[in-house]
């Protein structure tokens, strides 16, 4: 067979040492034949998926050579949002379990790490602002965190990849493991007229909430580039504010009546003017939105509930049809598992299958694949993760008549198999081998 | 190739590849040219996938010897 000795790359426009975006154009055409090894890309995150194309034409005879056949392809993203959320609250990740999945991403396509960083029980982030909240977080605080370099790195990384840093600091609930760090950041809970001990949600209505969240969230705005945060909203518990003797007077005093809702929307729309003012767009999860918090047009609303309130297609379709974006991950729990084949489920989920106008559907700008953490850390993260989260990589790149599963099957397992050859420990599909397995290396 | 293309034609026909032969390199139009981090580097990393494998190693003790 004739030899290939190059493949020669051509950029259009520069930008070399910028950030992916949400408006980053990821176009690539690759071009094999008698008189060419070519690849042609808008930027260099289409190149970066390229590369990738090329690094999985490329086969092996038994022989041991190398070889790539004939091909044209003309390629690009059916979303621009496609999205990995790996939570490193509930069991802290090492940073190498978390640079390891990056690569593993730009394999599968994808474009965004969610970064869930604390949640309830944990405080990894190390913050310069405010030392006291990792010191005094549930986790170790000189092992279990991420320091200043660390989070650089993880940008940094991410970059080369093509890969966004989208991070989420979740209030006003979910913030246990903020008060010990933060003294009065938490509404103090009753129980009958006396304090019981316990603390709930971030305290409302008081000034020096709004002053900690001001100065935090400009470190955030500063330490991570991306245009967006995401700021959570989600699974306030009321009963604690409910019981406070001065958050029922503030609530008589704002006329709220007994709409906790509406103290939830007071508390999220100032901090979300905050982060605003810093030049930053956010991300919230859908009970914002549910609990008619107003919120700018711009901002991007995440669909995790799969049934209640509503089915998720429901929700995508009010969302939508509110006119704001929308990100899908309620049926890409990848932390979910059952006995045998769950990919294929995963994969069959069509994102714009709500009744909606095209203007509607437009509004979808891709989804997440969701390992959340209460059971999974360094130890199972990778088999958990792949070639599952693959199925949703495929279904927010293809075009979305590629569905069939035994097609899909067949290039999966294969694609398994060159995870396992890249180093990466995913899991099987179905019964059978793979050719390299246990080959010395 | 997983995700599949948009658009994909591909035929029998196909071509040798010689790692010590086979290079990544800038079109002369290219605006990316040597010391474009992004893709310097990425050059780098898929030279590696490509033509060295380092698959996935169950633990020691476990594993088969061929």
């Amino acid at each position: 067979a004739p030899e290939k000795n190059s493949l020669v790359i051509l950029v259009v426009t520069p930008g070399c040492n910028q950030l992916p975006s949400l408006e980053s154009v990821e176009n690539y055409t690759l071009t094999i034949n008698d008189d060419h090894c070519f690849l042609l890309s808008q930027t260099v995150w289409g190149a970066l998926r390229g590369l990738e194309t090329f690094s999985q034409l490329v086969w092996r005879s038994p022989e041991g050579t190398f070889f790539i056949n004939k091909t044209e392809i003309e390629d690009f993203p059916r979303f621009s949002h496609r999205g990995l959320l790996l939570d490193t609250s509930r069991h802290y990740l090492p940073l190498t379990s978390i640079l390891d999945t990056l690569d593993v991403m730009a394999y599968n396509k994808f474009n965004v790490f969610h970064w869930h960083l604390v949640d309830d029980s944990s405080f990894p982030y190390d913050s310069f602002t405010f030392p006291e909240l990792t010191r005094k977080g549930s986790y170790n605080p000189a092992t279990h965190i991420y320091t200043a370099q660390d989070v650089r790195e993880v940008i940094e990384y991410a970059r080369l990849r093509g890969i966004r840093v989208l991070v989420e600091f979740d209030t006003p609930g979910h913030t246990l493991s903020w008060g010990p760090g933060v003294p009065g950041l938490l509404t103090p809970c009753y129980s009958g007229s006396h304090p019981s001990g316990t603390f709930g949600p971030v305290n409302p209505i008081l000034n020096s909430t709004y002053e900690f969240m001001s100065t935090f969230f400009l470190e955030v705005s500063s330490v991570f580039p991306d245009f967006y945060l995401h700021l959570g909203g989600d699974e306030v518990d009321f009963t604690c504010w409910k019981s406070n003797p001065d958050i029922q007077a503030f609530m008589k005093k704002q006329g709220f009546g007994n709409d906790f809702k509406e103290l939830e929307s007071f508390y999220i729309q100032t901090l979300l003017n905050i982060v605003s003012a810093y030049g930053k767009g956010y991300v919230v999860w859908q009970e914002v939105f549910d609990n008619k918090v107003k919120v700018r047009p711009d901002t991007i609303i995440q669909v995790w509930r799969e049934e209640a309130p509503v089915r998720y297609m429901k929700e995508m379709e009010l969302i939508t049809g509110a006119g704001f974006r929308v990100l899908l991950s309620a049926p890409w729990y990848l932390n979910h598992i059952t006995y045998g084949p769950d990919w294929r489920e995963i994969y069959m989920v069509e994102p714009l299958e709500f009744k909606g106008s095209p203007q509607q559907k437009a509004l979808v700008i891709g989804g997440e694949a969701c390992m959340w953490g209460e059971y999974v850390d360094s130890t199972n993260l990778a088999p958990r993760l792949w070639p599952r989260a693959g199925a949703v990589a495929e279904r927010l790149w293809s075009n979305k008549l590629v569905t069939n599963l035994d097609f899909a099957f067949k290039r999966l397992t294969q694609f398994r198999c060159e995870l396992l050859r890249r180093g990466v420990q995913a899991q099987p599909l179905s019964v059978g081998y793979c050719e390299q397995e246990f080959e010395q290396t | 190739l997983w995700p599949w293309p948009q658009y994909i034609q591909t035929s029998e026909s196909h071509y040798a590849i010689f790692p010590h032969n086979f290079q990544f390199q800038y079109h002369v139009s290219s605006t990316a040219q040597p010391g474009c981090s992004v893709l310097d580097e990425a050059f780098q990393r898929y030279r590696d996938l490509l033509f060295t494998s380092r698959p996935w190693q169950p633990p020691e003790p476990t594993r088969k010897q061929h």
